[in-house]
């Protein structure tokens, strides 16, 4: 998985970090310091359809067969995370009480195409 | 080409200006995260936790496999049933009802308010208390603590658990409520009330109020877990 750049144009991983004592949240929020809101971007060429990491998802094999049969140019590719995190958090709910809670799928990890 | 030009060839959408676009970003963010945690808006903390009973709280809370920035580590050989079910912990500090609290009684009360639609089920949960240490020099080392529900309507206090525990030096303790506080969110009720009882000669060695010490304000940890009023319902017809 690509992490974007400068030289980068094809689908990558971009890093965004949000601290949240800039955004005002550092008073219901304990834990953790800031959140990591990675997101997907780039081009997803033909060629790259499909890859990486999704190749025995069911999408994929459908893909494939639209792609061996030459019925692709209607198909679109599309850059998306294809491996995220959790995210533990702790903080102040509105009665004061303290949470903690392991919440899943938050943090992108790496990004593929369609 | 032309897409890598406009700055988004995934969605198609014009490139923005970098102010803008961080501004954007920072907006989805707070919605994902007040989404995630099924908040409407972020709430509004108008009063704070003393920071030592914070940190002591928070101590007995974390596990050991949350790395600084928030992340988890994960065993991929294990099923992650915590994040999952929708299971998380939650403390609550209690606040000590000095109108009920009588010599060597004390009476802590906690808030919780519910989720609309969503009923919650107590996986486990603990009383964590301080129990400061005996005065005598050549005390037995130990006391009887007792945690109650206090009298209602007529009828007698509920002694929930009783426990002999060391007073020789002065420590937290645990009692697990897990059947007492699902009952309690059951009843769909707000404010859970106990009454602790752990004196020696006559000296009240669970009221941290004496002590003056507020990182022994005691606290209640709860690993809890969402679940939804339709799946409840259908199985009590069941």
């Amino acid at each position: 998985s690509l992490r974007c750049g400068d030289d980068v144009s094809v689908c990558c991983k971009k890093d965004f970090y949000i601290k949240f004592r800039d955004i005002q949240w550092q008073d219901w929020i304990i834990a953790p310091e800031g959140y990591h809101m990675n997101y997907c971007m780039g081009q997803c060429p033909q060629h790259l359809s499909g890859s990486p990491g999704i190749a025995s998802s069911f999408h994929a094999t459908v893909f494939s067969q639209l792609k061996a049969n030459g019925i692709h140019t209607a198909v679109s590719s599309c850059c998306v995370p294809i491996q995220r995190r959790p995210l533990s958090m702790v903080y102040f709910n509105s009665q004061h009480t303290i949470v903690k809670t392991d919440v899943p799928d938050m943090i992108v990890e790496s990004c593929g195409c369609t | 080409t032309s897409a890598a030009a406009t700055g988004c060839p995934t969605c198609g959408m014009p490139a923005m200006e970098k102010g803008t676009e961080e501004r954007y970003l920072v907006e989805i963010a707070k919605q994902q995260i007040l989404s995630k945690l099924h908040l409407r808006e972020r709430p509004n903390i108008t009063q704070t936790v003393p920071r030592a009973a914070l940190m002591t709280a928070l101590r007995k809370l974390h596990a050991g496999r949350v790395r600084q920035d928030g992340t988890l580590e994960l065993d991929n050989n294990v099923p992650n049933s915590r994040t999952s079910n929708q299971a998380y912990e939650i403390v609550s500090f209690a606040d000590v009802d000095e109108r009920v609290s009588a010599g060597t009684d004390t009476s802590l009360s906690f808030q919780f308010l519910q989720e609309k639609g969503h009923s919650v089920q107590v996986l486990q949960s603990s009383l964590w208390l301080y129990v400061r240490p005996a005065d005598a020099p050549h005390h037995r080392g130990r006391v009887n603590a007792e945690i109650s529900l206090p009298a209602s309507s007529g009828a007698n206090r509920t002694l929930l658990l009783q426990r002999s525990v060391d007073v020789s030096r002065g420590g937290w303790h645990t009692f697990p409520v897990t059947g007492a506080l699902q009952a309690f969110l059951d009843g769909g009720q707000r404010r859970l009330r106990l009454e602790v009882h752990c004196e020696d000669g006559g000296r009240n060695l669970c009221s941290h109020e004496a002590s003056g010490d507020s990182s022994h304000q005691p606290f209640l940890v709860a690993q809890v877990q969402l679940r939804e009023d339709a799946n409840k319902h259908a199985l009590s017809k069941r």
